[in-house]
């Protein structure tokens, strides 16, 4: 049996807003910790993991270990009928191969019902190992977005370059060049709004635009992004879920042949 | 000329 209320449901509306262009099908693995995913998009070069704590849920229950397929799209098309102020409620017995979402309105005068049919993923579970990065940029998750939709329209690829100087996205194309800095910037009216690089050495990394793209439609979730970056590992491009949780995306570099 | 890696070169199968 399983079933976890979650009041705040706009965040879990969210979630699937983020990941449902990079990923078409997904487990999504229930525990006594909480309620994650982990998946690759189709070319392998991107993976989402997704946590959402159980103690940020308002009621969790879940009697055993539990792993539910499904389709992003269409757990998307359910959770668009919910409204953004609607508290979601995931229910599915043992066994079964459906799931319902149950969507309360805030006064309780609405109550409905969804049901979703599940099905069989086979995927892959990867070991991501704790790591120590280069390099740690935390940002306005707007601004972020705001550069990958500029360059992308310069050019295919973005070189992101942190040194004592700040962090560089650079771009080239068949119009031109393109270089946007950013410096540390505590000195700001809210903490959300400041620019945070720890560096311990220098690194360049090249990525796919397109990917990095695809990330940013997190943005809603969180006014800060933090970006891990080191030269012997996939960067990871991270949005926390309230305080309940994160949305890490990886994203394999592009190497010099 | 830029080879795009794959996550598989870095992460392995639990």
């Amino acid at each position: 049996m399983l079933e976890l209320r979650l009041v705040q449901g706009s965040l879990l509306k969210k979630v699937l807003e983020a990941i449902k262009e990079l990923v078409t099908d997904a487990n999504f693995d229930c525990s006594a910790t909480g309620f994650s995913l982990q998946a690759m998009d189709s070319s392998h070069v991107a993976l989402v993991a997704l946590l959402l704590r159980s103690e940020g849920f308002e009621h969790y229950r879940c009697d055993r270990n539990l792993s539910m397929g499904m389709n992003l799209n269409n757990v998307s098309k359910m959770l668009r009928c919910a409204g953004n102020d609607d508290i979601i409620t995931l229910k599915a017995d043992d066994g079964s191969d459906t799931v319902t979402f149950m969507f309360e309105s805030p006064n309780q005068d609405k109550i409905a019902d969804f049901e979703m049919k599940l099905m069989d993923i086979d995927s892959e579970h990867l070991g991501i190992p704790e790591a120590e990065y280069h390099a740690i940029v935390k940002m306005p998750s707007a601004e972020f977005a705001r550069i990958c939709k500029d360059l992308s329209s310069i050019g295919d690829t973005v070189v992101i370059s942190v040194t004592k100087e700040g962090v560089k996205f650079s771009t080239r194309g068949d119009i031109g060049n393109a270089n946007i800095v950013c410096r540390q910037n505590t000195t700001v009216d809210k903490p959300e709004e400041a620019t945070i690089i720890e560096m311990q050495e220098p690194v360049s990394l090249t990525f796919a635009l397109r990917y990095m793209n695809s990330f940013t439609k997190a943005t809603p979730l969180s006014n800060t992004v933090t970006i891990s970056l080191s030269s012997e590992l996939p960067v990871v491009v991270e949005y926390k879920v309230a305080d309940m949780g994160y949305i890490r995306f990886y994203l394999a570099p592009k190497i010099e042949d | 000329p830029c080879i795009q890696k794959k996550i598989l070169d870095y992460f392995c199968r639990d």
